[in-house]
């Protein structure tokens, strides 16, 4: 565990936790596109399948734990209790046409061809865009709220905090891992235009407003 | 590609 990784992680926990918390105050999910929470609930099903047969650390179990126990809460909020809020009709990207093609990958290219390593690679593709249909959802929209920005920001910098973390890595322990290196790339290549947006607008205390 | 198993990271 290096600084980077640290870092990646808590800056996930931080998204999460930062949506959860904008959703469970303002009593509304406005904004924020069920789908793409759909895909993170997903995206970690499939890789923590190993919760119960490779114990790493308590660190990763606990971890594993809260990033489950989390996505499922943001849907209940999101689907169940704060349904009346979900701006559905914003949120129209077609979730097969993300899930269908990051499987299919799955299946050609992995390290094995086994059900938990196709379903861990599963997870790495589906998690680099799983996060379209939310920045769909902003730009029909046009705007975002600042705390949906800042969740996006924490978000987006978790996954590039990941690439320092494995740059450090193969320096130091001959470590890599191609899928997940350019799985994140993609990742965080996705988040390179709010990133812009996010510097120059909201850290500047403006909304989040796309050019017109 | 993968030089460590098991999966160490989130």
């Amino acid at each position: 565990m290096n600084i980077f990784r640290l870092g990646g992680d808590l800056a996930h926990l931080l998204a999460i936790i930062i949506l959860l918390l904008k959703i469970w105050t303002t009593r509304s999910c406005a904004g924020i596109s069920g789908k793409s929470q759909i895909l993170f609930a997903l995206t970690f099903t499939a890789r923590y399948l190993d919760l119960f047969t490779n114990f790493v650390s308590v660190y990763n179990s606990v971890m594993k734990v809260v990033y489950l126990a989390a996505a499922y809460a943001t849907l209940y909020l999101m689907y169940v209790k704060f349904k009346a809020t979900y701006d559905h009709n914003h949120d129209t990207f077609r979730l097969e046409f993300l899930i269908l093609p990051a499987a299919g990958l799955a299946l050609i290219i992995n390290h094995e061809f086994s059900i938990i390593e196709v379903m861990w690679t599963f997870s790495i593709y589906l998690e680099a865009v799983a996060i379209l249909p939310q920045l769909f959802m902003v730009s029909k929209t046009g705007e975002a709220e600042s705390i949906t920005s800042h969740y996006l920001f924490a978000l987006g910098s978790y996954r590039a905090l990941y690439i320092v973390n494995w740059v450090y890595r193969y320096y130091s322990e001959g470590f890599y891992d191609m899928i997940a290196t350019l799985a994140g790339v993609v990742q965080t290549v996705l988040y390179c235009d709010f990133f812009y947006l996010y510097i120059t607008k909201v850290l500047k205390g403006k909304k989040l407003q796309l050019p017109a | 590609s993968r030089k460590t198993l098991p999966k160490d990271e989130l």
